[in-house]
């Protein structure tokens, strides 16, 4: 456990709870892409059913609940609670086109060919474009809630700060994960033009808005 | 592939 790798899960739970309090306080998913959270509840359950089958400390069995058990109350938010206020009409991104060859590069390029194995190979590959359809949504409407780019915002950073990681473990631990590696960077890119938006309006105080 | 090291990582 390393400095960028503490504060990278710590920004991963922030945006995490940031867009729960969000639909919480509002009342409202207004703006958000349910297709992008259950793809990050899928995420969570095909990566982290090593909780069945090996312990590794409780820090990382308690983030895994605490990941888990968030990723699907929000599901829950938009598809029941606030379903009234889910704006599916914007929320398009056809998500097979997703899901389906990702599932085929997770069986032709994975570690070791065996179940949990796969599973976990396509909960990388998923995670690393599981934001397209939020990113879709609001390049579709032009414009987000404020708070919606701060959880986009910690949400990049999270895996900016796993790069960061991945390098410190290759220097002091000699190893690195090529699969992990390749869809991190892939992750972190998808957020740049984002990351840029929000520097330079969301924190000069303007509201996130694209050009027509 | 190359090593699988990361599975302590969420």
């Amino acid at each position: 456990m390393n400095i960028f790798r503490l504060t990278g899960d710590l920004s991963h739970l922030a945006a995490i709870i940031i867009l729960l309090l969000k639909i919480w306080k509002t009342r409202s998913c207004a703006g958000i892409s349910g297709k992008s959270q259950i793809l990050f509840a899928l995420v969570f359950t095909t990566r982290y059913l090593d909780l069945l089958t090996s312990f590794i400390s409780l820090y990382n069995t308690s983030m895994k609940f605490i990941y888990i058990g968030c990723a699907y109350a929000t599901v829950y938010m938009i598809y029941a609670k606030f379903k009234a206020t889910y704006d599916g009409n914007h929320d398009t991104f056809r998500v097979e086109f997703l899901v389906v060859p990702i599932g085929g590069l997770a069986f032709l390029v994975n570690h070791d060919f065996s179940p949990l194995e796969i599973l976990w190979t396509f909960s990388i590959y998923l995670e690393s474009v599981a934001i397209l359809p939020q990113l879709f949504m609001i390049s579709k409407t032009g414009e987000a809630e404020t708070i919606t780019t701060h959880y986009l915002f910690f949400l990049g950073l999270y895996r900016a700060l796993y790069l960061m990681n991945w390098i410190w473990r290759f220097y002091f631990e000699g190893f690195f994960d090529m699969i992990a590696i390749v869809a991190g960077v892939v992750q972190t890119i998808l957020y740049c033009d984002f990351f840029y938006l929000y520097v330079t309006k969301v924190l000069k105080g303007k509201k996130l808005s694209l050009p027509a | 592939m190359l090593s699988n090291a990361y599975k302590d990582e969420l």
